[in-house]
């Protein structure tokens, strides 16, 4: 393992445990978190890693799956069952149509795999998923116009840990002999660029010093 | 040698 993969996980993970324990220590999300990118995280880290008992690659991997799992429904389970948050979530905000980005997600899986079986179907979807997972979260940032410093914190590490994985994959295409991952590569570029977009907003909203505006 | 469809990072 390099050491942008490295500091890709350990960013990945930042923000994961930034966002639950602001939301665990103000008991609120009430902040312009989208609890359909939450559940859509859970739902990419259950079915990636359901090879978590057939496939062993390192303890390292084992035990972050585990930490990944756990995290993302811990969030899930915040926002959605703990009294004091569940009110502060704002649901008429969250209006993403995230139905249809599983199903067209599910079908480009079926469609598009590097072997057709159960594992490596899920695992495919779970990749797709992830490239869009966070449009319901841009989109209710754009709704709710305003930009706080966790929900920044929280984005910024999210693209800080795709910057590095490409970064990562430029590494690993140069030194090692068979580095062919089309799937989680371009899924992985079209990730980084929904995010490079939210920041070329934030950067402009930063500069001009006026309230972040997301195009329509 | 790498095969395809072992997937080793998170």
């Amino acid at each position: 393992m390099n050491i942008f993969r490295f500091a890709g996980d350990m960013t990945h993970l930042m923000s994961i445990l930034i966002l639950l324990l602001k939301i665990y220590a103000t008991k609120s999300c009430a902040v312009g978190i989208s609890l359909k990118t939450q559940e859509l995280y859970a739902l990419v880290f259950l079915t990636r890693y359901l090879d978590q008992f057939t496939d062993y690659v390192s303890l390292y991997n084992s035990v972050m799956k585990v930490v990944f799992i756990a995290s993302s429904l811990a969030i899930v389970w915040c926002m959605r069952r703990h009294p004091l948050v569940r009110k502060s979530y704002d649901k008429d905000l969250d209006t993403f149509r995230h139905q249809y980005v599983l199903l067209a997600c599910f079908v480009l899986a079926l469609l598009l795999h590097e072997i057709f079986t159960f594992q490596e179907v899920f695992w495919a979807f779970s990749i797709y998923l992830e490239a869009v997972a966070i449009l319901p979260q841009l989109v209710l940032l754009q709704r709710s116009g305003n930009v706080d410093n966790l929900t920044g914190q929280y984005v910024l590490f999210l693209g800080a840990y795709r910057g590095l994985y490409i970064i990562n994959w430029i590494y690993r295409y140069f030194t090692e002999d068979h580095f062919t991952r089309w799937i989680a590569c371009v899924s992985g570029l079209v990730q980084t660029a929904l995010y490079a977009d939210f920041f070329y907003y934030y950067y402009l909203s930063w500069k001009t010093n006026t309230k972040l505006k997301l195009p329509a | 040698q790498d095969q395809p469809h072992s997937h080793d990072e998170l």
